[in-house]
């Protein structure tokens, strides 16, 4: 989902 | 994906494979605090609970593996393996490191981008990561001589987030209403804390002498 792209850094 | 986040996570990789061939090449973690690893595996687990609900990339999804599997099997090796954790510096690594994981979590419940049960572990991640390396900085400085990998693996530990830094520059500059305030913040006291560890480092290096943190 877009909101569970937020986190894309490690 | 931009390359300072590259050479970020390169940089990240590279500390832990410092970690695990200083282990395996000498069957000796002296100069390794295990609090910290600990610390380290906690940092992940919490970080990315989202592993198996958000697929970002076969990238990241490798990474966090990568970092969740090797934290707990460097701490595994620290605890039971029956040659390495004979060498484990126990009477040196006695930072009361509960404060860090309680203060973390307390301002996690305070400061998150939405309360929510992963959002507030991800920001007690982030948080504990930035005091994390705490434990690992004053076993140094009690332990008079730092061998050359374990000082390697600490300088480039904090060279990672560093890289993080210069990466969320970038991305406020080129991506509209991008902010990172939580991991930023948080990045640069992680990374302010190992000043004085790169100046004692920087000064070994240039004089060629073994690395030695004051007590």
């Amino acid at each position: 989902s877009a909101e569970g792209k937020y986190h894309d850094e490690l | 994906m931009n390359v300072f986040r590259l050479a970020g996570d390169m940089t990240h990789l590279l500390s832990i494979l410092l970690l695990l061939l200083k282990i395996y090449a000498t069957k000796s973690c002296s100069g390794v605090s295990r609090k910290t690893q600990e610390l380290y595996a906690i940092v992940f687990i919490f970080r990315y609970l989202d592993l198996f609900t958000d697929f970002i990339s076969v990238y990241n999804t490798f990474m966090k593996v990568v970092f969740i599997a090797s934290s707990l099997a460097i701490v595994w090796c620290m605890r039971f393996h029956p040659v390495v954790r004979r060498s484990y510096d126990r009477e040196l690594d006695t930072f009361r490191y509960f404060f860090l994981v309680g203060a973390s979590f307390a301002l996690a419940l305070i400061w998150h981008e939405k309360f929510s049960v992963q959002e507030v572990f991800w920001a007690f991640s982030i948080y504990l990561e930035a005091v994390a390396i705490l434990p690992q900085l004053v076993l140094l400085q009690r332990s008079g001589n730092v061998d050359n990998l374990t000082g390697q693996y600490v300088f480039f530990l904090g060279a990672y987030r560093a890289f993080y830094i210069l990466n969320w520059i970038y991305r406020y500059l080129t991506e509209p209403r991008f902010t990172r305030w939580i991991a930023g913040t948080s990045g640069v006291v992680q990374t302010a804390l190992y000043a004085d560890f790169f100046y004692y480092y920087f000064i070994s290096w240039k004089n060629n002498s073994k690395l030695k943190l004051p007590a």
